[in-house]
C-alpha cells in the first residue's frame, strides 16, 4: 500500500523555508 | 490554484492535494518577505526565524479572499468551491470555523489590495520573536511597517480613526490562530 509521510503545517512550512534559503545562498 | 479533487475521490487522495497545494503558497510568502523594504538587511537566520514563524499567520490573511464567509464555502483559485461541510471530511473543522471568522472580520474592514500587502508586511515582522538574535532589528523594522500603514490608512480614511486600531486587533487573532492550528497534520504519499 502507498505509504504517506505526514508532518505538521508548521514543519512543512519549516521545510519548505529552509529549503529555499538552502537553494538560494 | 489548489488541485483539490472533486468530491468523487476518497477524503485522502483529497487530502494529498490539499497538502501540494501549500508548498507554492509557502514559497510566495518567502518570495513576499524578500519584497519588504528592510526585510533583507536582517541577518539570514533572522529572516528564517521570522518566515518560520509569521509564514501560517501570513498565509491565514491570503486564504481570507477564498472564504466565504456569508455563503460558509472556500473558492480556490482553480475556481473550485466547496462548502464548508465538505471541507469538514478534511478534519479541519475547527481551523475552517476560525478561518470563516477571522475573514469575515477582516474583510468587513474593505482594505485596498495595497493596504492588505503591508498589513501582512506587519503580520510577518510581528511574528513570534523566540530564536531571533537581533530583536532590535526587527522591532525597528516592525515600528517603520506599522507607522507606513498607519499613515496609508488615515490619509485614504481622514475621518475614521477606528479602522487602524481593529487592523491591529487582527493581529492576535492570527496568532491564537497559529497557535491553534499550525501543528495541523498534513500527509504526503510517498510513492
Amino acid at each position: 500500500p502507498k505509504t504517506h509521510r505526514v508532518m505538521t503545517l508548521a514543519d512543512h512550512i519549516s521545510h519548505i523555508i529552509t529549503q529555499d534559503f538552502a537553494r538560494n545562498q | 490554484a489548489c488541485p483539490v479533487a472533486p468530491a468523487s475521490r476518497s477524503s485522502q487522495e483529497v487530502w494529498d492535494s490539499f497538502s501540494q497545494c501549500f508548498t507554492p503558497a509557502v514559497r510566495e510568502v518567502v518570495e513576499f518577505a524578500k519584497s519588504i523594504p528592510g526585510f533583507q538587511s536582517l541577518s539570514q537566520h533572522d529572516q528564517v526565524m521570522l518566515l518560520k514563524s509569521g509564514t501560517f499567520q501570513v498565509l491565514m490573511v491570503r486564504f481570507c479572499s477564498l472564504f466565504d464567509a456569508k455563503e460558509r464555502a472556500v473558492t480556490f483559485l482553480n475556481g473550485q468551491t466547496y462548502s464548508l461541510a465538505s471541507l469538514r471530511a478534511l478534519g479541519m473543522g475547527s481551523l475552517l470555523d476560525a478561518m470563516f471568522d477571522f475573514s469575515e472580520k477582516l474583510g468587513s474592514m474593505g482594505l485596498e489590495p495595497d493596504e492588505m500587502a503591508l498589513f501582512m508586511a506587519v503580520v510577518l515582522v510581528s511574528a513570534d520573536r523566540s530564536g531571533i538574535v537581533d530583536v532590535g532589528a526587527v522591532e525597528q523594522l516592525q515600528e517603520n511597517l506599522i507607522k507606513a500603514l498607519r499613515s496609508l490608512i488615515t490619509s485614504r480614511r481622514p475621518d475614521d480613526s477606528t479602522l487602524f486600531p481593529k487592523l491591529l486587533l487582527r493581529l492576535p487573532d492570527l496568532r491564537t490562530l497559529n497557535n491553534h492550528h499550525s501543528d495541523k497534520l498534513l500527509a504526503f504519499r510517498i510513492d
